[in-house]
């Protein structure tokens, strides 16, 4: 038996609205620690991870590790059918092939219950190392969906360049080309406003933006994005979502051939 | 011209 339940479904509701673009079917593995998935898009490009801690929600009840396999966007129909401040819990047994959905008004004068039927996803895993990065950015999350959409209406690519002092955004195209360089920036009012250089060593890497465009779209989860980069690694951009855990999207980098 | 890679060749699959 699984049971979870979420004081706001406006969380999952973002979630989802956020991937399912990316990845159109996903397998949740759900065990005592919470909830994780891991999917590729369908080029085997990109890949979404995603991590809620059982400590993050209100109740967490997993009597034994298992899967749901689900397509996410009939998940995002029922999940537009919840009030984003509506309580939200998810319910299943390892017997029957359906999660049930149940979306409860604040005031407990509505309870709405839907039930999704499962399916048997069959997806490679992949094993992604915790590396250490040669190179760690975070700042605004706006300012890189910002970033990220300006140079996607000059170029196709990205060329990220991470030095002690900058990272440099570059894109060229037929019309011409495009710089956007962000400096360190500590002193702010709110932390999550700061850009933050951690380099070990210099980066400079070349990455498709339409993933990067596509990632931005989690941008309301989180206040700041981490970007993490190593030569001839795929980068990591990593949405923090407080107190629960995180969504981070893989990109595999643009060799020169 | 550079080439898009897949993920593959960096993360073990298993």
């Amino acid at each position: 038996m699984f049971e979870a339940q979420m004081a706001q479904a406006a969380l999952l509701k973002q979630i989802i609205e956020s991937i399912r673009e990316l990845i159109t079917e996903a397998t949740f593995e759900v065990s005592g620690t919470g909830m994780m998935l891991q999917a590729m898009d369908s080029s085997h490009v990109s890949l979404v991870a995603l991590n809620l801690r059982s400590d993050g929600f209100q109740l967490f009840r997993a009597d034994r590790p298992f899967s749901m396999g689900m397509n996410l966007n009939h998940m995002a129909k029922m999940l537009k059918c919840a009030g984003k401040d509506d309580t939200l819990t998810m319910r299943a047994d390892e017997a029957n092939d359906l999660v049930t959905f149940l979306f409860e008004s604040p005031g407990n004068e509505r309870l709405a219950e839907f039930e999704l039927k499962l399916m048997d996803i069959t997806s490679e895993n992949l094993g992604i190392p915790d590396a250490e990065y040669s190179a760690t950015v975070s700042m605004p999350s706006a300012e890189f969906q910002r970033i990220v959409k300006d140079l996607g209406s000059i170029g196709d690519t990205v060329e990220i360049t991470v030095t002690k002092d900058d990272v440099r955004f570059a894109a060229s195209g037929d019309i011409g080309n495009a710089t956007i360089k962000c400096r360190q920036l500590l002193d702010t009012e709110k932390p999550e406003d700061r850009t933050l250089i951690e380099m070990v060593e210099p980066v400079n890497l070349t990455f498709a933006l339409r993933y990067l465009i596509n990632f931005s779209k989690a941008t309301s989860l989180a206040p700041s994005v981490t970007i993490k980069l190593s030569t001839e690694m795929p980068v990591v951009v990593e949405y923090k979502l407080s107190d629960i855990g995180y969504v981070r999207f893989y990109l595999a980098p643009k060799i020169e051939d | 011209e550079s080439s898009q890679q897949a993920l593959f060749p960096y993360f073990a699959q298993f």
